[in-house]
């Protein structure tokens, strides 16, 4: 309850009409973001440890502890950056549907190596790409990431529901499907 | 057309420079689409007359009609084919790109930009960009638009429909907030261009088969509303806000547009949330 509440009352906070249409003063608007920021980290330990309850075993999430949160989610997705992509690792990916209804999802993962496998939860092999990532989104300012290009693959969901992917990189199963990439003249 | 990508259900025609030119429906019929970037110069008033206001946070009043970028970059641009999905990544200005996403089993375009920080210190001007649409459809001024957050409201031109309305101010009498789409319609041809949004934003048709939605505003002039400051915000690095952001196009006849539109922003507003985790051993232990 302690850890939901914030996000709840900020967005109580943000139904003021100066938060809604952006005509609050910059100072303000960068308070609404620090407390926006800071509710949705409370809630994301709500979320793992949700995910964590449906899902039959109790996987260790992150370094060790169920309760590690703060490298679980990428916030940075929006300027193509993630540091946990981005590793060397093996990565599960789980992806949660909030929806009524079966959906097709397109995930797309900065990542910094080519080769991957991609598994569907059943274990079977999912088609994926690698895409360049356009080289404005690298210059955007405040980026850090060393990720040159995304993994994208299709992800079905089931409703209310999640699904976990595979995410594997150089192993030997793994064909890199590169794209062509040309100059338009 | 130079060439062509292949969406689910139409294809997209590109020129030569990787211009979208027209969707193409399956049973041959086309539409014209023209994409471009586009600026208004912001109106400075001079804030001592109530109705000379200059463009700021709670006003949008432009300097005359919107400008086009002159493409004066060299660079090419890229086009990226995988199976399935072709992209176009394109440079508008330095400060301007866009990619263009085409995918074999998805039903719309998605067009992610990436816009600033918007120049303003060598020439004192705030600007405001738009994405602007062209399309040969017949609207006869009409835009629909979900300003109520419920239902798409129908719009018309330089008309409201509960008093005569005599607008001064081309562009801001008819703007309207875009919280999640905007559509126009041909109801000869019964074709409806749908532009979907992630975030709210301005909308317009300010011509028959046009829509623009204003994506980046940057104004150097409080507009005497209240909040005391221009819409100025300079970043991380001092040098002005980068913002990125997506629009995904429908194109489909009148009686689908509903279905389609609905389904796909209850969709894109409920997009499924990734997490991740590490893991040793194999997925079979991990499962």
């Amino acid at each position: 309850e302690g850890r939901v509440s914030a996000l709840r009352e900020w967005m109580g906070v943000m139904q003021h009409h100066d938060a809604v249409t952006g005509t609050e003063k910059q100072h303000v608007a960068n308070d609404y973001a620090l407390k926006l920021y800071k509710s949705v980290d409370k809630c994301r330990q709500v979320v793992a440890e949700g995910l964590n309850k449906l899902m039959v075993k109790q996987p260790q999430l992150w370094e060790g502890s169920p309760l590690v949160v703060d490298r679980l989610f990428c916030e940075n997705l929006n300027v193509s950056a993630c540091p946990v992509t981005e590793s060397d690792d093996s990565l599960a990916v789980t992806i949660y549907n909030p929806m009524g209804r079966t959906v097709s999802h397109t995930v797309r993962l900065p990542v910094v190596n080519k080769v991957f496998t991609v598994l569907d939860p059943l274990g079977k092999s999912v088609s994926s790409t690698i895409v360049p990532i356009p080289a404005p989104v690298l210059a955007i300012p405040g980026r850090q990431s060393k990720a040159r290009d995304e993994l994208v693959f299709e992800a079905v969901v089931p409703p209310v529901g999640f699904a976990t992917y595979f995410v594997r990189q150089n192993s030997p199963q793994s064909v890199p499907i590169e794209p062509i990439v040309r100059k338009i003249t | 057309a130079s060439f062509s990508a292949k969406a689910n259900s139409f294809d997209v025609m590109f020129d030569k420079t990787g211009q979208m030119t027209a969707i193409r429906l399956p049973g041959g019929q086309s539409v014209a689409v023209d994409q471009s970037f586009e600026y208004y110069r912001s109106l400075p008033g001079n804030n001592t007359a109530p109705q000379f206001r200059a463009s700021g946070a709670y006003v949008f009043r432009p300097d005359g009609p919107s400008k086009p970028y002159n493409n004066t970059d060299s660079e090419a641009p890229t086009l990226v084919q995988s199976p399935g999905l072709t992209e176009i990544h394109r440079r508008v200005n330095e400060y301007i790109s866009q990619v263009i996403r085409v995918a074999a089993d998805i039903d719309y375009i998605e067009l992610d930009y990436v816009c600033g920080p918007i120049p303003v210190l060598t020439d004192g001007v705030g600007k405001e960009i738009i994405i602007r649409f062209d399309t040969n459809l017949t609207t006869n001024g009409v835009l629909y638009t979900d300003s109520n957050g419920r239902q798409l409201l129908k719009r018309e031109r330089n008309r409201r429909p509960t008093w005569d309305m005599t607008v001064t101010e081309a562009q801001s009498g008819n703007y309207y907030p875009i919280n999640t789409r905007l559509a126009i319609r041909d109801e000869r041809q019964g074709l409806q261009f749908t532009v979907l949004n992630d975030r709210a934003q301005g909308g317009a048709s300010l011509t028959d088969g046009a829509v623009e939605l204003m994506v980046h505003r940057r104004t150097l002039y409080d507009d005497r509303f209240g909040v005391n400051e221009p819409l100025n915000e300079t970043g991380v690095d001092g040098q002005g806000l980068v913002i990125r952001g997506q629009l995904r196009l429908l194109l489909s006849s009148v009686e689908m547009a509903a279905e389609q539109h609905r389904e796909l922003a209850q969709r894109w507003y409920m997009e499924p949330m990734v997490t991740f985790a590490k893991y040793g051993g194999t997925p079979e232990e991990y499962l």
